[in-house]
């Protein structure tokens, strides 16, 4: 697709064998135009797109003869360095490895939790889901019927203070050979000043070897706010992009990437407890250029 | 003389706040239009005027909010995409309802998520409406049909009926709900039925493809738009109003049972200008 919106303007180019300033600015406009209408935010399209500018200005395409394949590959090439970098893998570090989910309301952290406790099944861990939303109604029955449901590891509790809970969880993990704890904790809104220092108690307290930050993929401009502001707080280590089993372009990726620079670790693309798998920045950007 | 001159970098200001607000570009550019053959018109000639006529134009594309007859005996069937606040937004409304001395019985007709049962149950508690949960199996048209006949044979002023959360691409489960759907219609054909869809405001310009999807397999006649009390503009509704012709109807802001206000033009506009 994005090979046809750029071909009217890459004939008249091609026509006129080298490729004008003039010419450059109206390409640059088609792909700040495509990255919005993936619901990129637009502060990051500005950014994106100067930037971009400044590389293509130093590839000197005004003499090329084969201006779109340069500025596509230009194009392609800025958004997968931009989704390849920081590390991702999950690391495991301490006894146990401590592993927290958060993010907004609805964007589908419990059910990624279970997925990811199936998955370090693979690994060989010994994987304990701990329900850490004591807000939301019948959220300790949702994962704990995951849990029944898909043979993971569940931690009953009813101690009802969440940092008691959590070390009370820790214990038991050592003392049944756990050696993975996965958080699932209560969606929240970024700008809940008391629930955001919730979540930066349980950093503090627990230090978790991950923070990842679940952010569903069809989330619009406003993706920005919300995950700068959990990495503010708890400095996440990585986020997991949910429902991408939609048509959704999923631009709050890019969104979230630039303004963070945190490396996307996994993409879930259905409900059922195999539906994640790891990201590939090549594969998300096809989709992305649609 | 004018004080907006229409210089380019105040309509880029301008179009900037709409798409900042997930309006989208095809929208926006739309506005943008209008408001330009406004000034030209010498409709316009100053900054406040500017504003006040950006939300005239976007008000004029805003349907008027539509609702259910409160006093007769009506099924609302509430769909949606996966975690946009079907099961607590039905909370809230169910107990609106009662406060209006309103009979209300809500059809737990997720039969496949993970403690759906149990989350609905607790807020028929709240809402003081009672939970009707399927018998016979996890199909959910048969379950749909159980709850509202349960609902008009036990004396029921409304059946509010909780479906799953679905993609608006998953063929299978859109079929699903079209099944479910057309059961009601045709086992209930003189019981009003009205059909709500739940939107995320956080959700950018694909929630045109989901009311479109969903308008086809079960009529929507109007939104929820939830988490408006983020930071979320919830622009996208606009578009949808524009190309489909949906009204907006509540309005959900925050996490609580009292969290759903009527939908108001003028304090959606005042929020994104
Ligand atoms: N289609 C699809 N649905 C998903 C995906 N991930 C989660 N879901 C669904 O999204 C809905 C919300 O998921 P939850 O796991 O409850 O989300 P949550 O973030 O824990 O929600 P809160 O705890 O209320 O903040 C459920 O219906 C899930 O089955 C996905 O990748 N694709
Ligand atoms: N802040 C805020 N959160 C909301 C609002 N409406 C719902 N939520 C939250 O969003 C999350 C998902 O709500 P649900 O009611 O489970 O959504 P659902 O559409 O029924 O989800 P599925 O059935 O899994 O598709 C919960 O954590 C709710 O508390 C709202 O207006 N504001
Ligand atoms: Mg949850
Ligand atoms: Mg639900």
């Amino acid at each position: 697709r994005i090979t046809e919106r750029f071909s009217n303007i890459f004939s008249k180019i091609k026509n006129k064998g080298k490729v004008t300033e003039d010419d450059l600015k109206v390409t640059l406009r088609e792909i700040k135009l495509l990255l919005l209408e993936a619901d990129v935010n637009y502060r990051i399209v500005n950014d994106f797109v100067n930037s971009l500018k400044e590389d293509i200005v130093g590839k000197e395409v005004y003499r090329s003869l084969k201006p779109e394949h340069i500025i596509i590959k230009s194009v392609n090439d800025k958004l997968v360095e931009l989704f390849s970098a920081g590390d991702r893998e999950l690391h495991f570090k301490g006894n146990p490895a401590i592993i927290s989910l958060v993010g907004l309301q609805g964007s589908g952290k419990t059910t990624t939790c279970g997925k990811l406790a199936k998955l370090f099944q693979k690994y060989g861990r010994r994987t304990l889901l701990v329900p850490c939303d004591i807000k939301r109604p019948a959220a300790y029955d949702q994962l704990k019927q995951l849990s029944e449901k898909n043979s993971l590891n569940f931690f009953k509790t009813s101690q009802n203070d969440l940092i008691k809970r959590i070390e009370d969880a820790v214990g038991f993990a050592l003392r049944e050979n756990f050696d993975t704890l996965i958080l699932d904790t209560a969606g929240r809104l970024h700008i809940d000043e008391e629930l955001m220092d919730e979540l930066k108690r349980i950093e503090t307290e627990f230090k978790p070897c991950e923070k990842i930050f679940v952010g569903d993929s069809l989330t619009g401009q406003d993706a920005v706010n919300s995950a700068k502001t959990f990495n503010e707080m708890i400095n996440i280590t990585g986020v997991i992009l949910t429902k991408m089993d939609g048509d959704q372009k999923g631009g709050a990726a890019l969104s979230i990437v630039k303004s963070v620079e945190k490396p996307i670790k996994f993409i879930c693309k259905g409900e059922h407890i195999d539906d994640i798998e790891k990201f590939y920045p090549d594969r998300f950007v096809s989709r992305l250029l649609g | 003389s004018a004080v907006f001159g229409g210089k380019r970098e105040d309509y880029e200001f301008i179009e900037e706040q709409l798409l900042l607000s997930d309006i989208g570009v095809e929208t926006t550019q739309k506005i943008i239009k209008k408001l330009k053959e406004r000034v030209k018109e010498g409709v316009i000639i100053g900054r406040e005027n500017i504003v006040e006529e950006l939300k005239k134009i976007i008000k004029e594309i805003l349907k008027d909010p539509l609702y259910f007859d409160l006093d007769e005996k009506g099924i609302i069937l509430v769909s949606g995409v996966n975690g946009s606040g079907k099961t607590t937004s039905i909370g809230k409304l169910a107990n609106y309802l009662v406060k209006n001395e309103k009979k209300v019985l809500l059809g737990a007709c997720d039969t496949f998520r993970a403690a759906a049962f149990d989350q609905i149950e607790i807020w028929g508690n709240r809402a003081n409406s009672f939970v009707y949960l399927p018998q016979n199996g996890k199909e959910p048209a048969a379950a749909a049909f159980e709850s509202v006949n349960y609902g008009i044979e036990n004396g029921y002023d409304k059946m509010i009926i909780d479906t799953a959360g679905r993609m608006h691409t998953n063929k299978n489960l859109m079929d699903e709900l079209k099944k479910l759907y057309s059961v009601l219609k045709s086992k209930f054909p003189h019981i009003p039925l009205f059909s709500i869809l739940v939107i995320d405001a956080t959700n950018g310009k694909n929630t045109l493809h989901q009311a479109k999807n969903f308008k086809d397999a079960v009529n929507v006649d109007t939104i929820f738009l939830t988490k408006m009390d983020g930071t979320a503009k919830g622009g996208s509704v606009i578009t949808i109003a524009d190309e489909l012709s949906l009204p907006i109807s509540f309005v959900g802001v925050g996490e609580s049972i009292e969290d759903i206000d009527f939908f108001d033009k003028n304090l959606f506009v005042d929020s994104i200008l």
